[in-house]
């Protein structure tokens, strides 16, 4: 554990409270991808499942069930509690898209051809391109909230700093994920416009608006 | 390097 590593867990868990948050105090979950959010469930579920067959430290114990609870709480709170304010019409995202190649890449590219491996493989590319439907919506829609903007700051930071994490442990420690290595750089670029926005905007004080 | 998976990451 190093400090990359655990300011990244604890950006990654305040970008989950900090959506569960906002959908709980406002009541609504406008401006929000559900599908984004069964992506991240899905994401969780794959990988986690690991849960049931090996034991590494508490720490990852109870992070990995947080994580995994508040996965389906926000999706509960999208899909039932808050449905009336769930704005569909504007998440029109062809998930398809992504499932498709991304279940064929971790067919195809894991380090183990085995049933576990394959969905922990598939967790790792998926939750790189998980939040396309959630900015394809802001593009769309050519705004956001800024809670949802500091919510997306939080998500990105979290790859951000694993990034730096694996770079401390190639040095220090000889470990080496290419898996997990290419599929966070991909995560984080696809986070590099939104930053951009997020510095020059949110920061001083405007709301996230896209020139129309 | 192939490299190896970091099963204690998150």
């Amino acid at each position: 554990m190093n400090i990359f590593r655990l300011t990244g867990d604890l950006s990654h868990l305040a970008a989950i409270i900090i959506l569960l948050l906002k959908i709980w105090k406002t009541r609504s979950c406008a401006g929000i991808s559900g599908k984004s959010q069964i992506l991240f469930a899905l994401v969780f579920t794959t990988r986690y499942l690991d849960l049931f067959s090996s034991f590494i430290s508490l720490y990852n114990t109870v992070m990995k069930v947080i994580y995994i609870m508040c996965a389906y709480a926000t999706v509960y709170l999208i899909y039932g509690k808050f449905k009336a304010t769930y704005d569909g019409n504007h998440d029109t995202f062809r998930v398809e898209f992504l499932l498709i190649p991304v279940v064929l890449l971790a067919v195809l590219i894991n380090h183990a051809f085995a049933p576990m491996e394959i969905l922990w493989t598939f967790s790792i590319y998926l939750e790189s391109v998980a939040i396309l439907p959630q900015l394809f919506m802001i593009s769309k829609t050519g705004e956001a909230e800024t809670i949802t903007t500091h919510y997306l700051f939080f998500l990105g930071l979290y790859r951000t700093l694993y990034l730096f994490n694996w770079i401390w442990r190639f040095y220090f420690e000889g470990f080496f994920d290419l898996i997990a290595v290419v599929a966070g750089l991909v995560q984080t670029i696809l986070y590099c416009d939104f930053f951009y926005l997020y510095i020059t905007k949110v920061l001083k004080g405007k709301k996230l608006s896209l020139p129309a | 390097p192939n490299g190896k998976k970091m099963k204690d990451e998150l």
